[in-house]
C-alpha cells in the first residue's frame, strides 16, 4: 500500500532522539532502556 | 557480562525477519561491516545452528547481554532504530557488554544525578559489581557508544549523569561508531588478533615505511620528507596539529627528465575475500602533465616472481590541498600494491605526494565530496536555505542522478549539521525504472584519522521506496522531471530536483569539531549506492535460500524452491540448498532436537540421560561378571593348590 509523506522526510522529525528516547516515547520499560531479560526475569529489577 | 556460557563463537549466525524495514536490512549489513573492519567478529546466515540472532523489527531497540542459549536470540531494530551507531550498540549488548556507565568502577569517573531522574527510572542507573562485570582492563569510555548520554531518564533539564572531568560532558552519548576503547574491550572478550576485512595503514611516520619498497628497475626514488617548498607545507597525518613532524612520501618532479619514474611497492599481502578498497591523501604540485599510477602485482603459481596489472591512471593540474582517492581492487591471490610516479613533459616546480595509505577489504565509495574552506563556512553559513552546499551530481552504478545538500548550519537548528538527498534529472532518466526502487544512499562524513580502524565516521542511508507517496498522490522517488522543482548548477545549466529526503539533525556542531572531521580546512562526505532490492526477502523459512553471496545475505531463489518443496523436510525443518543439494536443518532448543536426513527423529535430553545410565549399567553388569567368574576361577585354582601342599605336608610328616 502507498504510504503518504510530505514533500520532505526528515528521517529523525527535527529531533535528536537516542535509543532510550525512542524506547520511552514507545512506553516500553525495559531493563536499562534497552535490554531485554530472560523469560521468567522480571524486565526492572525492583 | 561474565561467564564463558555468554560467549558466541567468532561467527555469528543470524537472520534478518522479513518485518525489518528495507533501509535497515541494508544498515545492519554496513554495521557487520564495521565489526568485520575493526574486530575479529564476523556474521553468516543462519544454517540451522542452535543459537542464533534473530532481527526483527519491533517495538524500539533492544537486546538481550550476551548468548542466551535458548536457541534463537532476538534483537529489535524498530522504526527510527535504523541507525548504524544504534545497530551496533545493540549488537554490542547481544555481544556480552552492558552500558559503559554501569561498570563497577563508575563512581570515579560519573556522578548519578538521582533528584535529576524520572521517578520510577532509577534502576535505570545499576551498577554492577566486578564479579557480574569485568571491565577487562580498559579505562573507562567517555566515548563509549554504549554510554548514556547527559540527558538519559532525565525528568527536567539538568542531566542524570556529570562526568567527573567537565569536559567529557558532552562527549558521553556519542552514536557515531565504536570508540576505540569499544574495540579494544571487544577485542579482548572474543581474544582477537587480527579483523577479517583490514590488511594495512601507513601514515610514513616510521622509517621503515610500512615495509614498503623502492623498486630497482626505476630511475628515481620515492622521498620520505616533512616538507616540500611548492607544497605540501604539512603532511596529511598531522596536519593543522605540527609542522614538520609527521612524514609523507614525495616524488619530485622538478629536476630529472621526461619519463623518470619511481615506483614503490608495498609488502606482500594476502587477501581473503577477494575485493579490496585502497585509499590514500594525494597532492599534486608538480605540473599537469606528471602521472601517478596505481597497480598492482599479483602473485601466483604462474606468476611466481608477480605479473603487474595497471589499475588507475591520476593526472591533472596542481592543486594546494590534499586530496582523497579510492582506487577498487580485486584481488584474489597474494599481492602488492605498486605506486608508479612519472615525471610529465611540462615544467613542475614541486612533485607528487601520498599519505595516509588505507587498505581494507571493504568496498570503496562511489563518490567524494571534498568541501574546502569549510571553517569559513562553519562560521559564514546562515540557517536554512540560504546555507546550503549542493554536491556535483553524480550517479549511481545504475544511473540515477542525484545529489547530496549539506546545510552548514541546519535547517532548523543552527548547531547542527544536516544533510538530504535529492534525485534530480539526468542523462539515462528514458531508460531506468520509475519509481527508483530500492536503492541504498549512504552518505558518510569521513573522519580523517589516518587509520581506518581508528575512525569515527558518521554515516546516514537513505532509502527509496517505490511505494512512497506525497499528500498530492505523486510517488515521492518519481522521475525528477516530474515531481522536482527546477534548479540551476554554477555553470548555467538547468536540471530538475526532486523532493528531499534526509535529516537536520545529522552531527552537532560540537562532534564536527572534534576528532578529524575537520583537517586541512576540508571535509569528505563520501557517497555510496547499493541496489538492496535483493533484501526484500531475507528470512531462511521461505523454504530455500541460495550461497550467500559476498554480503553475506541469504537470498531466495524461484528454481530452488521446487527442489525444496520435494525434499520435504519434517518436523518444521529448514531447507536450504548447499552445494545445489537440499538439506534440511532441524529445529534444536536446549532440551530436544530433531536429526536425521529429514528430521524425522527426535532426540531429547531425557533420552541421552537414559542412554548413559543403560551404558553405565550395563558397562557396571559385565564387569561384575568378569570379576565373579575371576574370582571363582581364581578360588579353584587356589584350593586345588593347597589341597596339594595339604597332601605333601601329610607324606612328608609320615616319613618322619
Amino acid at each position: 500500500q502507498p504510504v503518504q509523506v510530505s514533500l520532505e522526510i526528515d528521517e529523525d522529525d527535527e529531533t535528536d532522539r537516542d535509543i532510550f528516547d525512542i524506547n520511552e516515547a514507545l512506553g516500553l520499560n525495559l531493563f536499562e532502556g534497552d535490554i531485554r531479560l530472560d523469560n521468567g526475569r522480571p524486565e526492572r529489577n525492583s | 557480562i561474565i561467564g564463558n556460557q555468554y560467549r558466541w563463537p567468532h561467527t555469528i549466525p543470524y537472520v534478518l525477519e522479513d518485518s525489518l524495514d528495507m533501509n535497515a536490512k541494508g544498515l545492519i549489513l554496513k554495521a557487520f561491516e564495521r565489526y568485520r573492519l575493526k574486530t575479529c567478529i564476523d556474521f553468516k546466515p543462519w544454517e540451522g545452528e542452535a543459537n542464533y540472532i534473530s532481527v526483527f523489527k519491533g517495538s524500539g531497540c533492544w537486546s538481550y547481554v550476551g548468548k542466551r542459549q535458548g536457541g534463537r536470540q532476538e534483537l529489535s531494530i524498530g522504526a527510527n532504530c535504523d541507525r548504524i551507531a544504534t545497530i551496533e550498540h545493540e549488537f554490542l549488548h547481544a555481544l556480552g557488554f552492558w552500558h559503559e556507565q554501569s561498570r563497577s568502577d563508575r563512581d570515579d569517573y560519573v556522578t548519578i544525578m538521582r533528584d535529576r531522574i524520572q521517578a520510577g527510572k532509577e534502576s535505570n542507573f545499576n551498577k554492577y559489581d566486578d564479579k557480574t562485570s569485568d571491565f577487562l582492563n580498559i579505562p573507562y569510555d567517555y566515548n563509549s557508544v554504549m554510554h548514556y548520554s547527559k540527558t538519559a531518564f532525565m525528568n527536567g533539564t539538568e542531566p542524570t549523569i556529570v562526568t567527573n572531568i567537565p569536559a567529557f560532558i558532552d562527549v558521553i552519548g556519542q552514536r557515531i561508531d565504536f570508540s576505540e576503547y569499544d574495540i579494544q574491550k571487544l577485542s579482548r572478550l572474543y581474544n582477537c588478533s587480527s579483523s577479517l576485512s583490514f590488511m594495512d595503514t601507513c601514515s610514513f611516520e616510521l622509517p621503515n615505511v610500512c615495509g614498503m619498497i623502492q623498486n630497482t628497475e626505476d630511475n628515481a626514488d620515492w622521498q620520505r620528507i616533512t616538507q616540500v617548498s611548492s607544497g605540501p607545507q604539512t603532511d596529511h597525518t598531522y596536519t593543522g596539529v605540527c609542522q614538520e613532524t609527521g612524514y609523507f612520501l614525495h616524488f619530485n618532479t622538478s629536476t630529472g627528465n621526461q619519463g623518470d619514474r619511481a615506483v614503490l611497492e608495498s609488502r606482500f599481502l594476502y587477501p581473503k575475500r577477494g575485493f579490496q578498497c585502497l585509499q590514500f591523501f594525494y597532492y599534486n604540485s608538480g605540473s599537469e602533465t606528471d602521472q601517478l599510477n596505481i597497480g598492482v602485482k599479483e602473485y601466483t603459481v604462474a606468476n611466481p616472481n608477480g605479473a603487474y596489472r595497471h589499475i588507475e591512471t591520476i593526472q591533472g593540474s596542481p592543486v594546494s590541498y590534499w586530496e582523497l582517492h579510492h582506487i577498487p581492487l580485486n584481488m584474489p591471490n597474494k599481492f602488492r600494491v605498486v605506486f608508479e610516479g612519472i615525471k610529465g613533459s611540462t615544467t613542475s616546480n614541486g612533485g607528487l605526494s601520498i599519505d595516509d595509505i588505507n587498505l581494507s577489504e571493504t568496498q570503496c565509495p562511489h563518490h567524494v565530496w571534498h568541501i574546502r574552506n569549510f571553517t569559513e563556512l562553519l562560521a559564514s553559513s546562515p540557517l536554512g536555505e540560504a546555507g546550503s552546499l549542493y554536491s556535483p551530481p553524480f550517479y549511481s552504478p545504475e544511473g540515477y542522478a542525484f545529489q547530496i545538500a549539506l546545510y552548514v548550519n541546519g535547517t532548523t537548528s543552527p548547531f547542527n549539521l544536516a544533510i538530504y538527498l535529492h534525485l534530480i534529472s539526468g542523462a539515462n532518466d528514458n531508460t531506468l525504472q520509475w519509481p527508483c526502487p530500492w536503492k541504498q544512499f549512504t552518505m558518510v562524513l569521513l573522519d580523517q584519522h589516518p587509520d581506518i580502524r581508528q575512525r569515527m565516521s558518521n554515516l546516514r542511508s537513505i532509502t527509496t521506496d517505490p511505494n512512497e507517496v506525497d499528500f498530492s498522490g505523486n510517488y515521492y522517488w518519481d522521475r525528477p522531471d516530474k515531481v522536482g522543482t527546477e534548479a540551476t548548477f554554477p555553470n548555467g545549466t538547468k536540471f530538475m530536483r526532486g523532493p528531499r529526503s534526509g535529516t537536520s539533525v545529522f552531527l552537532t556542531h560540537q562532534r564536527l569539531k572534534s576528532r578529524d572531521f575537520i583537517k586541512d580546512d576540508s571535509i569528505f562526505i563520501l557517497a555510496t549506492v547499493d541496489d538492496i532490492s535483493h533484501l526484500i526477502s531475507t528470512e531462511p523459512n521461505l523454504t530455500a535460500t541460495s550461497a550467500p553471496t559476498t554480503n553475506q545475505v541469504a537470498t531466495t531463489t524461484t528454481s530452488m524452491v521446487d527442489v525444496c518443496i520435494d525434499y520435504g523436510c519434517k518436523n518444521n525443518g529448514t531447507c536450504v540448498i548447499v552445494d545445489r543439494k537440499p538439506i534440511c536443518r532441524c529445529p534444536a532448543e536446549v532440551d530436544w532436537w530433531y536429526m536425521g536426513e529429514k528430521c524425522e527423529e527426535k532426540g531429547t535430553r531425557q533420552d541421552i540421560a537414559v542412554i548413559a545410565v543403560a551404558s553405565s549399567l550395563c558397562v557396571f553388569g559385565v564387569m561384575l561378571i568378569i570379576t565373579i567368574v575371576t574370582t571363582c576361577c581364581l578360588k579353584k585354582k587356589y584350593k586345588k593348590q593347597m589341597q596339594a601342599n595339604r597332601s605333601l605336608e601329610l607324606k612328608n610328616a609320615t616319613s618322619f
